[in-house]
């Protein structure tokens, strides 16, 4: 493990904490995009199939039932709870999940290391990761208000994938034949995505006034 | 093995 990727999973850990500290302190959802984070937590369903099965360390498998946990609890607070659920703002919440769904199962039918059940399933989740951020952002571009706790946790989210690049450069470098091209590409794609919103972020910070999109 | 490598990566 390197410090890039320690740094990358902490701030991913981070951005759930923030989000889930929201909802739980504040009871609400306000800006949060429930299909962002049904996607997530699909995406981390068809990725840690190995859980029971492979073990790599301790810290992995509890990495991996917080991520799970985390983020099945914020779907849960989101649709069944009853104060949360009432901040949730449907009418612009509009994306479809299978119009990301069903186009990253396809690629992944096609573009796989093996097609093995849990070989597709996990390109299927490198893809839906990339990519599960979109109604999150498309939400936060129509939510003229973003609050700071929304902003920071796609902040976080977008430094998680940023230090996971830096965390590749480096095992390229120093561990022989890491070459993963389905992750490296999904997840470049995936970082470029945050690159707008980025922008904004530090324009605000750097200006000191409300994190604001343009329409 | 590359596999190996690659799903120690959440």
């Amino acid at each position: 493990m390197n410090i890039f990727r320690l740094a990358g999973d902490m701030t991913h850990l981070a951005s759930v904490l923030v989000l889930l500290l929201k909802i739980h302190t504040i009871k609400s959802c306000a800006g949060v995009s429930l299909k962002t984070q049904e996607l997530y937590a699909l995406v981390f369903a068809t990725r840690y199939l190995d859980i029971f099965t492979d073990f790599i360390s301790l810290y992995n498998t509890v990495m991996k039932l917080i991520f799970l946990g985390s983020s099945f609890s914020i779907v849960w607070y989101i649709r069944r709870h009853k104060i949360v659920r009432r901040s949730y703002d449907k009418d612009q919440d509009t994306f479809r999940h299978y119009f990301l769904v069903l186009p990253c199962l396809l690629l992944a039918l096609v573009i796989h290391e093996k097609f093995t059940f849990r070989e597709v399933m996990w390109a299927f989740s490198l893809y839906l990761e990339a990519v599960a951020i979109l109604p999150q952002l498309v939400l936060l571009q129509r939510t003229r208000n973003i609050d700071n706790l929304t902003g920071q946790y796609v902040f976080l989210l977008g430094a998680y994938r940023a230090l996971y690049i830096l965390n590749w450069i480096y095992r390229y470098f120093t561990e022989p034949h890491f070459v993963h091209w389905i992750t490296w590409i999904a997840g470049l794609v995936q970082t470029l995505l945050y690159a707008d919103f980025f922008y904004y972020y530090f324009e605000s910070w750097k200006n000191n006034v409300k994190l604001q999109l343009p329409a | 093995t590359s596999e190996s490598i690659l799903k120690d990566e959440l």
